[in-house]
């Protein structure tokens, strides 16, 4: 079985007044074994 | 005397020979799974190659088997047997026992072992509130953003759209608010009708400016994630969305391993699957869940009288069943790490 997620997020850099960036990064490599609540992208 | 010794070399001869040829083929397999492992290692893409395997795929009645699999994998054992079955599974497939919510003797049968929950505390949830959490266990095939023309890679020389994954109906009331006035709409090529979603919306043009706020540009991004017959197989929510409507593809019921994905072109959108709408902070988000033969029908913990792998003479015939979620507009609230669905045996 497979799941396939397709979602919105940000693209480019933009900061906000705090000066954080708001650009979504995956934070998985192809190939890894992630867990159920893990984190994929921020 | 002759004639009963006779039989009892006969019989032990096809028993030895059957075994030998199993064996045989899983040497194979497990010789190619081990090449395809060094190849992927080295950074060699693999490539589509349709094979008699393939071909004979589409000859069988693999939602029929899907089926039968269910059925017997739903007989209830005796309770002492129970430990050694599961123990047995999880050996052969890498599952970790001690994450089962139950003891092992209180899962009547293998259908209800293999959608075990687990136990409090196994799977901690990203707390990171700009965080999307994987959906569930397993290995990461693919993932990226989707620019204007491109397409989800299945393997190297096969690809399949979003569009074709999703469903082409239309979510009018949340494009409209989202796409704030910058957004061209799409012509319904097909039948001339004027039509938008939010996924048509998003890969026409992607990157939509706010012009509200300072927010940054949106794109589209995916992830596949595979699931191993060993894997916990319950499917959680990402993120704090709201599903606003759930579509239900009947279809074909391939095998999705590694082989069939680089044999079998466009598996994912062939194959039966259900797929869920709605929104995020950040905008679209779509979860699809895609069967296979082993593990052909999704239960939804949102609505649980759904039924899926259901007989069916005619498949893609039909566009897909869809269910609007109520109130309409707001739909099925959901927070990150709910239990939104399983993936039942057959």
């Amino acid at each position: 079985s497979t799941v396939v997620l397709v979602f919105q997020a940000p693209v480019c850099k933009a900061s906000d007044e705090d000066g954080s960036s708001q650009e979504f990064k995956f934070c998985v490599k192809r190939g890894d074994k992630v867990r159920m609540g893990e984190a994929l992208g921020r | 005397s002759s004639s009963s010794e006779g039989n009892a070399f006969f019989v032990p001869g096809a028993t030895v020979a059957t075994i030998l040829m199993l064996g045989v083929l899983h040497a194979r397999r497990l010789y190619e799974d081990k090449k395809m492992e060094e190849a992927r290692e080295k950074g060699i893409e693999i490539e589509f190659s349709p094979d008699k395997k393939a071909t004979f795929l589409r000859l069988m009645p693999l939602r029929t088997i899907s089926r039968i699999w269910g059925n017997v994998t739903s007989v209830e054992y005796p309770i002492w047997l129970r430990p050694y079955i599961y123990k047995a599974w999880a050996r052969a497939f890498h599952s970790n026992l001690e994450e089962a919510a139950l003891p092992l003797d209180q899962y009547a049968s293998l259908r209800d072992f293999f959608v075990r929950t687990l136990k409090e505390g196994s799977r901690p949830i990203d707390s990171d509130p700009h965080s999307l959490a994987s959906p569930v266990d397993g290995t990461i095939l693919r993932f990226g953003e989707l620019k204007p023309g491109t397409m989800i890679e299945q393997v190297k020389g096969a690809s399949y759209s979003a569009a074709s994954l999703l469903g082409a109906r239309s979510f009018l009331s949340i494009a409209q608010d989202d796409a704030i006035g910058e957004i061209d709409e799409l012509e319904n090529t097909s039948n001339g009708a004027s039509k938008k979603s939010w996924w048509r919306v998003s890969l026409a043009s992607p990157k939509v400016r706010d012009t509200t706020s300072v927010r940054p540009m949106k794109g589209v991004f995916y992830c596949v994630i595979y699931l191993k017959p060993g894997d916990y197989h319950r499917v959680h929510s990402p993120v704090n969305w709201q599903v606003f409507i759930r579509r239900h593809f009947p279809g074909q019921l391939y095998p999705v391993n590694e082989r069939a994905r680089r044999t079998i072109k466009n598996l994912y959108v062939e194959n039966e699957r259900v797929v869920l709408e709605g929104q995020w902070e950040e905008g679209f988000m779509a979860l699809a869940a895609i069967g296979a033969t082993n593990i052909g029908s999704i239960e939804l913990a949102i609505e649980p009288e759904l039924r899926t792998n259901r007989p069916q003479k005619l498949l893609h015939s039909e566009p897909p069943k869809e269910r609007v979620y109520e109130p309409e507009g707001v739909g099925v609230v959901l927070k990150k790490g709910d239990e939104v669905a399983a993936f039942n045996m057959g």
